[in-house]
């Protein structure tokens, strides 16, 4: 189960994620995305409109079964779990902390009997949302702008990624950083990288997302870039990308 | 009273914050930036370390004068109050919500005493900051990405705002969206703009900023971008924005 996160905003979360989990499917692994983000673009970004209610409050305060949750993405074989408006609810938040993170967890330990892989879309923060998907996810995937900010968003999200492998989930580690939006002709881009590669010589993927704006096109057409334009340096990318880690997985 | 604000993420809120306050400093007009985003992008944009204590803390809970919380920034004539990771603690939003709005609002009048302006970056997220930020300014800005997730992120804000005017600040109003990191290359990017100026044909600005890396590179050094090559397009943008939101505000 993989955690797309970063409280920096804009750096590609939702791009990987409804990507990689398209790949993942692509390759003949059953994979469920879930939205944790209310904005709900990984929700639009494979197709889908977002739920009134959502399946926090669903499964946790009405105790319906999970399964009843899951919709199929306009990308065959691609399942997901659509984001809702009603995430972004404090007063959910304050329901959940305290009381119901052990039932979160089994809530989700069931989805790993129907599904191989499970990837979830993180919103840009550090507060409960991001913890709910580290509580339960095994490998976090940092999305990296190769833009100035950058490494100033890592000082924050793994901090809390080690707080939560201490106090919630023993299983949980930083499956790798992905260097995102790579521009080949401007030099910020490769100063960024080397930057990174250099403070964090063994988490960096060797796959690198270059800026192609037809990821960006692809999502205002609800699709997967893999069904959008599989011509595209976007696409290689990202099946490229997915290789890694299911290599990675498998050692 | 200014504030730069939009749940999506990484769609030019900081470098529109940051690069607004120097051009009205460049102007002449005595200028305050106020970093209430726990990340600190507008704090290191100009030269800047995060404090340790939020000035929330510090003159909510403390009672310290908001003066003592106002440092010089790299660019002569500006002035900031610093982020500090401390305003992403959920003990301190559930302290301030119920009981301090008032106080939280008092605090802010008297910085109107001391600035001609003062422009407010926010999180990327729909919660309790961009709602203290909400609840003293006059007006909004919305950044809008020339990319397709751009209309979704309004529905999200503008409810808030008009929330916001209902119930604690009837003065508050949508100033403008501001489309940015607009690539005249891209089909995308003219696409975008079109619809959001059909959409809300009296709330675009004119001035529109174009995706330029000196923009960037910029914040890598700790500068506004008039200071780091005011020959650039993005400087010669954001001098036109300044002049039109200037020339709103007079009229
Ligand atoms: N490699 C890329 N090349 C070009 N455009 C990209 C690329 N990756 C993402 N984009 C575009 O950049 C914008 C931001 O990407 P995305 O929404 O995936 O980031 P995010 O981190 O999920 O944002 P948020 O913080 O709001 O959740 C989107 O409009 C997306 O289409
Ligand atoms: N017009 C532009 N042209 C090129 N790059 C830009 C432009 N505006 C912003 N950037 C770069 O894009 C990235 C995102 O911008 P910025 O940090 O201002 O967005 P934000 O909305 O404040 O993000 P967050 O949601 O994390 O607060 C930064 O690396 C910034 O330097
Ligand atoms: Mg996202
Ligand atoms: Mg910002």
């Amino acid at each position: 189960m993989f955690a797309i996160a970063s409280q920096k905003g804009g750096v590609g979360k939702t791009t990987t994620a409804v990507n990689l989990a398209a790949c993942f499917t692509f390759a003949g692994k059953r994979t469920l995305l879930v939205d944790l983000d209310p904005q709900g673009n990984a929700t639009s970004g494979v197709g889908i409109s977002r739920s009134e209610r959502s399946f926090l409050n669903a499964c946790l305060i009405e105790n319906l079964a999970i399964a009843t949750q899951v919709r199929e993405a306009s990308f065959s074989g691609l399942a997901i779990i659509p984001a809702s408006q009603e995430l972004s609810d404090l007063n959910l938040h304050n329901e959940i902390k305290p009381r119901r993170m052990k039932a979160f967890q089994r809530l989700f330990l069931r989805l790993c009997d129907d599904f191989e892989y499970v990837v979830i879309d993180c919103p840009p923060s550090t507060g409960l949302l991001p913890e709910l998907a580290f509580s339960v996810a095994q490998s976090v995937i940092v999305p990296v702008q190769c833009e100035y900010y950058a490494m100033e968003g890592l000082s924050q999200i793994l901090p809390q990624v080690e707080k939560v492998q201490r106090e919630l989930n023993e299983r949980l580690a930083v499956g790798g950083l992905l260097l995102t939006m790579f521009d080949y002709e401007l030099e910020l881009s490769h100063e960024v990288a080397d930057e990174v590669r250099s403070h964090f010589p063994k988490l960096v993927y060797r796959a690198t997302i270059p800026r192609d704006v037809a990821l960006a096109e692809a999502s205002s057409h609800g699709q997967p870039i893999v069904s959008y334009d599989i011509t595209s340096r976007g696409a290689w990318s990202y099946i490229c990308l997915s290789k890694e880690v299911l290599g990675n997985d498998n050692s």
